[in-house]
Order: C-alpha cells, then sequence, then structure tokens
C-alpha cells in the first residue's frame, strides 16, 4: 500500500527532490479516511524523529499548513510552480500532515456524521494507527504530535490517547503547540488586555471597563464570566465596544499588511474579528470610521 | 473559508489541477479543496481547558514546548502564557539569568523570551511573529522545532 502512495512525479517541480515523499490515505473507519502527506527527512529518515503537524480550526486543513507554512513544497505564480522551502519541517525530521477531521480537504465520511473534539481525537488515533501499519518501520522512531491554534484543542487530546497506547505508539515522546487556544476563558481574559497594551482600544472604554467591571484590576478581571454570565449590561456592552473597536488590522498579525478583494477592508476586518471572538454583530461597530 | 489576509489562493489553484489530485492520490470523488470550511464541528471542550491532559502527559514523561507568536490577535500571547503558568510547575532559574533565546542571522539577535519549567515543560514566545509562527519566521521556527525534538537548548 505504501508503494501506491509514494508520489513519483509532481506537477511544477524542476528540481530533483532529495526526499521521499507519501500522499493518500489513512483508514479510520468503515466510512471515514484521512488525507495525508508524508515527507522524509532531509538526511538520515531512518534516524531521524516522526513529526505530525495538525492545523486547527476547527475545518482547517494542514495542507494549507505545509503549503503555507512549515512544509517542503512552496506554490508560486498562482498554482504553477513550487518551490523548495529551505526552513522546512523535514529538516528537522519525518513530518507527516493529516487532514482532519473528516471532511477538512481532501479527508471524507461518507456517513457525514457529527464531529468533537472527541471523536476528533479518536479518529485521528486510528488514523496514527493506520500510518504505522503502512510504515511500520517508523514505530522505532521517536515521535511527536505538533500544531497550531486550534490544535491547541486536538493535541493534546489525541496525545493523552496515544500516550495511553504504548503497544502501538512506543516512543510517544512529546508534544509541541503553536499559538494553541488551551482553554478559551483565558483566551477571552487575556484579549481585550492584550489589544489595550497595543494601542488598540480607545483609553477612555478601558478606563470605564477598568472602573465599572474589573474593581481597577484588568490584569485577572474575569472578562469571559463578565461577558457570559455574571456582567451587567453597561460591562457587556462595553467589552462588546472593546472588540468591535480594536482596530486590528490582520488579526493573524497586528503588523502585516492586509489586502482583500475590494471590499471596505475596516467591514470585512470587524466582521470578522467579532464572529472569530464569537460575538454578535455590534450596532456600534461604525462610531469611529 | 481561508484566513482573511492570507493574501494567497495559490494553494487551492494548485491542489485542485487535476494532474495535481492524480499524482497526489487524491481521491476521484474527493470534492473541490479549500484552505478551511464548515465541518459540523462541535466544540465539546470549550468550556473545559486542556489542563487535564497536559498534567496527564506532564505526569507520565511527555516532553511540552508551547510557543506563541507575540503580535497574534487570535490566539494571543498572554492566553498561553498565563495557561503554562497555571499548569502550576515550577519555573527553573537561569543560571546565566537569561530570558531571551536566540537566532543569530537577525538583527537584533533577540529571538524572542523562554521560560522553562520543571518536568521538561518550555514556553517560548517568537518575537513579532503572528499567528502563524512556522509562516512568519520560518528560521527560528525551524531553529526551534530542530532543538525540542533533539533536546537541545533553544
Amino acid at each position: 500500500a505504501r508503494d501506491n502512495d509514494l508520489v513519483t512525479d509532481l506537477p511544477g517541480l524542476d528540481f530533483k527532490v532529495p526526499f521521499r515523499h507519501y500522499a493518500g490515505y489513512l483508514n479510520v473507519s468503515d466510512t471515514k479516511a484521512f488525507y495525508y502527506n508524508f515527507f522524509e527527512a532531509h538526511e538520515n529518515p531512518e534516524f531521524a524523529p516522526l513529526i505530525l503537524w495538525l492545523n486547527g480550526g476547527p475545518g482547517c486543513s494542514s495542507m494549507f499548513g505545509s503549503l503555507n507554512e512549515n512544509g517542503p513544497f512552496h506554490i508560486k505564480e498562482e498554482g504553477k510552480t513550487l518551490y523548495l522551502n529551505p526552513y522546512a519541517w523535514n529538516r528537522a525530521g519525518n513530518v507527516l500532515y493529516i487532514e482532519s477531521p473528516a471532511g477538512v480537504g481532501f479527508s471524507y465520511d461518507t456517513a457525514n456524521g457529527n464531529l468533537t473534539d472527541e471523536s476528533t481525537a479518536d479518529d485521528n488515533h486510528a488514523a496514527l494507527e493506520d500510518f504505522f501499519r503502512k510504515f511500520p518501520e517508523y514505530r522505532d522512531h521517536d515521535f511527536y504530535i505538533t500544531g497550531e491554534s486550534y490544535g491547541g484543542v486536538y493535541v493534546p487530546m489525541l496525545a493523552d490517547r496515544v500516550a495511553n497506547d504504548t503497544k502501538t505508539f512506543p516512543n510517544f515522546k512529546g508534544i509541541a503547540v503553536g499559538n494553541g487556544v488551551m482553554s478559551f476563558e483565558l483566551l477571552y481574559n487575556t484579549l481585550l488586555p492584550f489589544l489595550y497594551h497595543h494601542g488598540l482600544i480607545q483609553e477612555r472604554l478601558w478606563i470605564n471597563i477598568a472602573d465599572k467591571c474589573c474593581n481597577n484590576n484588568t490584569y485577572t478581571c474575569p472578562f469571559y464570566h463578565l461577558q457570559n454570565r455574571d456582567g451587567t449590561q453597561e460591562c457587556k456592552d462595553m467589552i462588546n465596544e472593546g472588540y468591535h473597536n480594536a482596530e486590528t488590522g490582520d488579526d493573524y498579525n497586528l503588523y502585516s499588511a492586509c489586502y482583500t478583494d475590494g471590499e471596505p477592508q475596516s467591514r470585512i476586518l470587524r466582521s470578522h474579528f467579532a464572529k472569530a471572538a464569537g460575538l454578535p454583530q455590534s450596532k456600534k461597530q461604525d462610531k469611529n470610521g | 473559508d481561508r484566513p482573511i489576509c492570507a493574501q494567497s489562493n495559490n494553494d487551492r489553484q494548485y491542489l485542485n489541477r487535476p494532474d495535481v489530485r492524480r499524482a497526489l492520490h487524491v481521491h476521484p470523488d474527493a470534492p473541490t479543496w479549500k484552505e478551511c470550511g464548515d465541518v459540523n464541528y462541535h466544540m465539546t471542550r470549550h468550556e473545559v481547558p486542556m489542563f487535564p491532559e497536559f498534567h496527564r502527559l506532564i505526569e507520565k514523561g511527555k516532553r511540552i514546548l508551547v510557543y506563541n507568536g507575540d503580535v497574534d490577535t487570535v490566539c494571543n500571547v498572554l492566553l498561553t502564557s498565563k495557561f503554562v503558568e497555571q499548569l502550576g510547575l515550577a519555573a527553573i532559574p537561569d543560571p546565566k539569568n537569561r530570558t531571551f533565546w536566540f537566532h543569530d542571522e537577525e538583527i537584533p539577535n533577540k529571538a524572542g523570551f523562554i521560560t522553562r519549567y520543571e518536568k521538561n515543560v518550555d514556553f517560548l514566545t517568537v518575537r513579532g511573529s503572528g499567528h502563524m509562527v512556522p509562516k512568519d519566521k520560518p528560521k527560528e521556527a525551524l531553529q526551534m522545532i530542530y532543538n525540542f525534538v533533539y533536546g537541545r537548548d533553544y
């Protein structure tokens, strides 16, 4: 099966690839299969550790991560050609990208079942079991599970299962999580202070929030519970205003330029930010326009 | 859809080419590839943080690296810093009083802050990086993951 997965003639390559590349499907259940790409290490793949990478979302593709972040092939010229990413993580080890859960990218579930954090962790575990059936020699390698963003949920939940399955994963060593959302409560409790201390929230609004909602202690202020449960309507409104009027540009990188496709940028960004923060659309969002 | 401001649809064009899909052994019935999509997902752990999983991994002696680009607002650096703090582990005092990690090809060469905790838990910030650290700071990201998996100083 693995020989059938070997990628031998990838369009857009005009150079010799110095490592083996496999792509195909890992069986998860009778109805589910996860799409994977596996890039062996540049050097000494027979000794190098095995690293799994999972992008977040939920619903985002690890192929997106491979092609834009830490994978060996990046794309140029509107999808025509590839170039070798000199900082790909397969210079540190053998890297496996799995598109998960079912429905992401090329992965599928013919039963179209509901997905949860638990089912995703179980499915990822099953996919890894199938990976080691296809590539049994990698069972002997040091194994790390890594990921980003909602990977802050995926990675520890999968790792918890893998750590309890020492028969299948005898050399599981650890995890790495980048910009992970391990706690939504902490996410919301830290977001407004983070925005304020980057100069993105009006001073007067911040002082009012501190005074009327946080007993003047914004460092430990429970914004999450104030907003969802305990806060007065005035506090909820002010906190929402803080989120909605924060001028962040690119939410994913404060200092990055953001180019959109013609729609007014401020409307797109505010809408996106409010959605990302799980907030209703603010009636006051044009106040500072 | 895709993360707003991603500024590229190269990957979508490439991965939906019929010749590329054949070469990558994509199932013939697989739908059009896109970066992110609605997958009927229910966040069952929205109210329950990941502390129990981290504690069990730590108890089993697994190594843990948590890192965060410091100019990301989607998952900000205070969130992850506080999460690691609240694991309740003792920070390891650095005999050299060093609170930075370094990447020597950049000027200044401070790649971010580092806090090392007992029981093999490390927290690193990545200076000037947004949400996608390997994209924004590829050199630092490779140095970081290389040294993590080989158990070296960052």
